[in-house]
């Protein structure tokens, strides 16, 4: 019965007895595999879903000890909250993306961010090419290899001093958390104007990803290319993205 | 299109909750699994400590090879989840075997897990028939993109 629950929560605070802390973490530690799950999702296979899912663990141990349960708000929000944030805290502190992938990457968004300054839109391909003075070839290698990083590590990669993740900045069309839409209301809408200035390619690939939900394969369905070169597109329009943002 | 959207984000409201629910089953049924194994002598760690190995999804199984399974935008957050607590689910998620893990003996929880897995198989298959309906619904969506380009902007 639900009130065994309450009766742990109840020892726990008034005593801190370490017997109902475990049998708290136990109960809600299934939250922690739903967390992981769905962080994990795009994520290069290097990284293990084991590892995440202890990182998750410190947050939902830290949400126990912290949570005030006379405040009446629902634990399960709370909580994961809090496993989210140790998964991502933990990410962006691990180096696990390959030091020259890394360094590829900041040499693309800084042409980038050069040539869109210098031609008020986002650069094609071969003007991208041309700018860093590497075949067009070489520059689709180096966004595949980005790409194959997963779409998450990308955030990551781009921002390691912890800059929010694009997949706290998109709008949730389930729209389950009203407090975080409201604070997140302003950064929203900088980031849809910023989505409908971008050239009809990119913008239909981020619109087709984070609005409208398709997988990557049913979006290279739509644009008639592979699934990797949607990758690409992606992750060349979620640097464009972070250089118009930025600034 | 947006009567499509709509629909879709309805059907993707459900398999959100199916999903949700049916991972709150899987780490409460492989909790009490290895519990049964640590009792019988087959596992040395305790709950607590084993936790990130019992939590964990088994890496790929045959989830890589197959077509519907593609990276796709997906929020981690707690789904809304209505009339909680009249469901069959919630019954058998509601009880707290936790608290009382030591006073109870190994037929008990045999039956606790023998009544999840019960559960999630059922909540396993609709899930699966919703994802088929949204997986249609999506489809038509991309179509409507495909054929009729971008007509007016989602992206608010
Ligand atoms: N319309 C539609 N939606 C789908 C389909 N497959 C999954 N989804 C939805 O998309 C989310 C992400 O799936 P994933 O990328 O495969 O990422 C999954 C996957 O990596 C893992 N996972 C979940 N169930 C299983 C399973 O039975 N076996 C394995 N090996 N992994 C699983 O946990 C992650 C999160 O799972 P969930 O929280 O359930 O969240 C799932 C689910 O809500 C589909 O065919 N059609
Ligand atoms: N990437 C991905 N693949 C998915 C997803 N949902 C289902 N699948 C794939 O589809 C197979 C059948 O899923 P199911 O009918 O829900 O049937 C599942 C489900 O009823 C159950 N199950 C899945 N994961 C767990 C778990 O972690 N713990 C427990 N106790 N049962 C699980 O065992 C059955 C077999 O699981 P699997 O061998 O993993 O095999 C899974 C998996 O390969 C998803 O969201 N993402």
């Amino acid at each position: 019965a639900p009130d065994e629950v309450a009766g742990l929560w109840e020892r726990f605070k008034a005593t801190g007895d370490e017997r109902a802390r475990e049998g708290l973490i136990l109960h809600y530690s299934p939250l922690v595999k739903f967390v992981a799950g769905r962080v994990g999702v795009g994520l290069p296979r290097n990284v293990d879903q084991a590892d995440l899912v202890s990182y998750g663990i410190f947050g939902l141990i830290d949400a126990i000890d912290k949570f005030e349960p006379e405040r009446g708000f629902k634990f399960e929000t709370y909580a994961i909250n809090r496993i989210k944030g140790a998964i991502l805290d933990e990410l962006r502190a691990l180096d696990w993306v390959p030091r020259s992938v890394r360094a590829r990457a900041r040499e693309i968004e800084r042409s980038m961010a050069e040539l869109e300054h210098r031609l008020q839109r986002t650069p094609t391909d071969e003007e991208l090419a041309d700018h860093m003075g590497i075949p067009l070839e070489d520059l689709q290698d180096a966004l595949a290899e980005i790409s194959t990083l997963g779409l998450v590590a990308l955030d990551e990669m781009l921002s390691p001093e912890g800059g929010a993740a694009m997949v706290d900045l998109v709008p949730d069309p389930r729209g389950t958390n009203p407090e975080a839409a409201f604070q997140a209301e302003e950064t929203r809408r900088i980031l849809a104007d910023a989505i409908n200035r971008l050239p009809d390619r990119e913008r239909l690939v981020l619109t087709l990803y984070y609005y409208e939900g398709l997988t990557l394969a049913e979006i290279g369905e739509v644009l008639g290319v592979t699934e990797s070169r949607v990758c690409q597109i992606h992750a060349k329009s979620v640097m464009s993205l972070r250089n118009r943002i930025g600034e | 299109l947006t009567e499509l959207r709509e629909r879709r984000r309805m059907a993707d409201e459900v398999e959100n909750e199916l999903s949700f629910y049916r991972r709150m089953l899987h780490g409460r049924i492989d909790l009490l699994r290895f519990e049964l194994r640590r009792r019988r002598g087959e596992e040395r760690r305790s709950l607590i400590e084993a936790l990130p190995h019992i939590l964990a999804d088994a890496p790929g199984g045959n989830a890589e090879s197959s077509a519907s399974h593609r990276p796709r935008h997906v929020v981690a957050d707690l789904p809304p989840l209505p009339d909680v607590g009249k469901r069959e689910v919630d019954q058998v998620l509601g009880t707290d075997i936790f608290a009382r893990l030591d006073e109870i003996d190994e037929t008990e929880i045999e039956r606790a897990i023998a009544g999840l897995i019960e559960v999630e198989e059922r909540i396993s298959e609709q899930r699966r028939r919703v994802q088929a309906v949204a997986d249609r619904l999506a489809k038509a969506v991309a179509d409507r993109y495909r054929h009729e380009g971008e007509s007016d902007s989602v992206v608010r």
